[in-house]
């Protein structure tokens, strides 16, 4: 009931707080709940500030900052329930390369304090560098996907050119 | 519970039986555009139970089964199975005493899907209540879709509420 | 008609006056997440006529002004204005006979915004249509927002036809 | 009215498949004007298939391949009616290395065949090395924008480090 949702939302925000602020080198993050007259109705409102801006709506943000809030969230969920599993998708795609840098430091404590295994899907050459292990996706037959244990160095030679 | 292993054949573009194991730590996954890298996280949607053909890509559910290329005919069936590691009994009954869990999905084109857990067959129901269970699940937040980053952030609010469900 | 330069100031991140000239062939824009990339392509939208404040990743027209920063106070205006070479003479009269074209669009806070074309106050309507005659305009399909192209895929064929409208 | 409308439908859908054939090295496409009641009615369906693949609906392609797809659409329509100005907002983010190559091969040949001058907003090396000129944004104060033109390798460790 609402007990749980509230004491769950407490866990979740601090977690926020904490990662956001790790992520952006500062800044400020909160959740809020929403009120509703249906008791476990209400929505859940993210408010975000990288350092130095004005808190705004973060739909203003730009598509790297919301993928590293995003992730913040997403994460800040996991250390409050932590699933088994985890799969990121190219969720690396819109960020430069200081923010892959950060978003690898972020994986690398999810490591340390989860026993969530992690499966991350990147074209990006500093995350793969940062992997425990690699599976390269080919295609040698056009059509038919094959999966490869790769080393970091095959994984490159397998972005940059047709596999 | 620990998820160890994803077995697939037949599933879009994995026509061939293919085997990752998931260790724990960070596995990367890398290759050009379209060989199918985002097909392996719907094979693990689907196979905890996704019933939306729509949130993997297609129109409808057969849509999962391989299609065929100039070389090889389309395929009839398509099967995914996870090992669970289940050292930990919190497995719901009758498969608490089991140390390992292996949970199939197979599908037969024109015929729907058939659940096995440890060869015994179950309901889809079931195998979606084994992984609400142990926190994931076909729509749980921590599998994260290409291009649904800002999806989450542009979502209305009641929407994003599910998110705080998962962690409760 | 040529494109040939944008000045924005107190549009959004940019605060202080800013120029991009805009040459023929390929000029390309960088910078690190959260710099204000995007916000000049905005700028260039909204200074063409356009209307959804949504479109622009705002609630109201107005979150386009200057919001302010730490060090800095809000603003209460903002101007983008394009310059346009009209050397061939293709602009509506009584523009047909200028050279050059200055577009510009200021907006107040709580005021709402006016447009001028090399001077003279013009309705958004004017500017719209001036703009779609030289097959552009805010909504144009040349004008790609960032994670668009997936929106362009899974659009519906009656929302894709859009496109060719453009091309007629 | 109609006939405008069939003719410019003609003209992009053969452009359409001449630069996806071009950009995915084979393969077929082709654009289909759905049947409606109302003339001016009805849809405009995109049918795309890469070498060796059988040809499925747009939606099972995968994010690179979409990318690539749409650019073509969005190219035909400019060589049936070149707009004076294009704008592309990070179109190259989910594109692997090969991909980007073959991408900025057909801004390539959009800038040779039209008058269009192109903006390319992108996080990628090899994108920027193709470009005439560059320009970096940066937040030297933070939250405020300014605009240097820059040459190739101070655009790279523009995005390589935090500016
Ligand atoms: N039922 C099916 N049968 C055969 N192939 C399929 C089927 N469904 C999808 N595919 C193929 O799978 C490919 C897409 O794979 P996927 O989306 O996993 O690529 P990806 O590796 O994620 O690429 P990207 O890096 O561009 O995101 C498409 O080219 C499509 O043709
Ligand atoms: N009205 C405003 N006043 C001040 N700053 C604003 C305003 N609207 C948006 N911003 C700021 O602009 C920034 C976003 O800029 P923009 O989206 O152009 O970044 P970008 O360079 O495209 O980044 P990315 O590479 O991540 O896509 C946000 O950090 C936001 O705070
Ligand atoms: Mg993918
Ligand atoms: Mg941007």
């Amino acid at each position: 009931g609402k007990e749980r949702l509230v004491a769950a939302f407490e866990t979740v925000h601090g977690h926020f707080r904490v990662l956001f602020e790790a992520l952006f080198d500062g800044g400020s993050a909160e959740l809020r709940l929403t009120e509703s007259d249906d008791p476990l109705g209400g929505g859940l409102e993210v408010y975000a500030c990288p350092p130095g801006k004005k808190l705004q709506s973060l739909s203003l943000m730009s598509g790297g900052e919301q993928a590293l809030t995003a992730s913040a969230l997403i994460f800040a969920v996991f250390l409050s329930n932590p699933a088994p599993i985890c799969v990121l998708d190219e969720v690396d795609a819109p960020l430069d390369d200081s923010n892959v840098d950060r978003y690898c430091r972020l994986l690398n404590e999810m490591r340390q304090r989860t026993e969530t295994r992690f499966i991350v899907i990147t074209h990006h050459p500093i995350t793969m560098a940062r992997m425990d292990r690699l599976f390269g996706v080919t295609m040698a037959e056009r059509g038919v996907s094959q999966l490869v244990s790769v080393d970091l160095s095959r994984a490159e030679a397998l972005i940059s050119a047709d596999a | 519970m620990k998820v160890t292993d994803l077995r697939v054949v037949g599933f879009k573009s994995f026509v061939d039986p293919v085997h990752l194991r998931i260790e724990p730590g960070l596995t990367g996954i890398v290759g050009p555009n379209g060989c199918g890298k985002s097909n392996i996280l719907e094979s693990l949607r689907w196979v905890m139970g996704a019933t939306s053909a729509r949130a993997l890509r297609g129109g409808e559910m057969d849509d999962v089964i391989f299609a065929g290329t100039d070389k090889r005919p389309a395929r009839d069936i398509a099967e995914v199975v996870i090992t669970l590691d289940n050292k930990d009994g919190r497995a719901p009954a009758p498969f608490d005493q089991d140390p390992v869990l292996e949970v199939a999905r197979k599908i037969r084109r024109a015929a729907g899907s058939t659940f096995r857990i440890n060869g015994k067959e179950v309901r889809a129901r079931d195998v979606q209540l084994l992984f609400a269970d142990a926190s994931t699940g076909a729509n749980s937040p921590a599998l994260v879709r290409q291009n649904q980053v800002s999806e989450l952030i542009n979502a209305k609010p009641e929407n994003r509420r599910r998110i705080l469900e998962e962690a409760a």
